[in-house]
């Protein structure tokens, strides 16, 4: 498996924002993102895990410059739909695994949550691809997680 | 926009399985992972968003042919935590847009959850990356919004 892990990056400069309990039907998520559109902000990741009793959580990570601008540009989302709430982390860290064909090693994804797992550390939003697999956690934990990974897959740190 | 979007693409032949209501603290993604991995069963998408009053919901899609040992891998995990459950989507769709430079464009993102949002069709995980948007919906929307990606973005179709 260390052949496939070709580098680990961290990002420390992102906010995370969770709209949780809002409506789990069509076009909620596409009121969300047409506004956060509109006002001009920047995405990194959007993770919507599977909803429960019609209700759903959608969260998504912005530029921590424009963590005030995202809040205020859905703030009036939540009364239209008369359900939900907001939250945000304004200090996290995106620690990530970047390779080539991740997707068919579940092994890989153990030896990171493992990792952090050992040293106390929660994973609080996950998301992967192809060829990356990244863990949204406290912001105080960034330096320590992009160490931890280093290790465990044996490579040279690379920077965000 | 449509420089961005370089192609579209849908899997139809995995399965979802969240397990909801799991206790959100250090160790319990590394143990559904590794119970996993020793099965020898491979992981495509894995999506955690924010949790609440210390729980969380864990999402992950594997190869229809696997849903089954992927179930008798977990039924234990649930009663070691003591909470939780576990639902499975036998029949999902994977619909992506591919492209680069997407991370810094929320409007592609707009774009396509308002195409699936004025034709009825719910999507149920969200998970994206610098060059990929992917959502999963149910499985018999998927060659209709693999169509409408085609006209939103004005692409070639491509295969899965
Ligand atoms: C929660 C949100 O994603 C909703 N299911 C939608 O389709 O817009
Ligand atoms: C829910 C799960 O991801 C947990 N937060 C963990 O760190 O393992």
């Amino acid at each position: 498996e260390k052949l496939l892990v070709t580098g680990v990056t961290l990002k420390s400069d992102e906010s995370r924002i969770s709209l949780t309990d809002i409506p789990d039907r069509p076009g909620v998520a596409a009121e969300v993102f047409s506004r956060l559109a509109e006002s001009g902000i920047n995405i990194d990741m959007i993770v919507q895990s599977t909803g429960q009793n019609k209700l759903n959580t959608i969260s998504f990570t912005v530029l921590r410059k424009d963590v005030e601008s995202s809040e205020k540009s859905l703030n009036t989302v939540l009364k239209i739909w008369g359900s939900g709430s907001m939250s945000v982390a304004k200090d996290i860290a995106i620690v990530s695994a970047v390779g080539v064909g991740m997707k068919s090693h579940g092994g890989i994804a153990a030896r990171m949550f493992n990792a952090f797992a050992k040293e106390g550390i929660n994973i609080e939003m996950i998301a992967t691809s192809e060829i990356k697999i990244s863990c949204v956690i406290d912001k105080e934990h960034g330096q320590k997680a992009l160490q931890l990974l280093h290790d465990v897959f044996g490579l040279e740190k690379t920077a965000g």
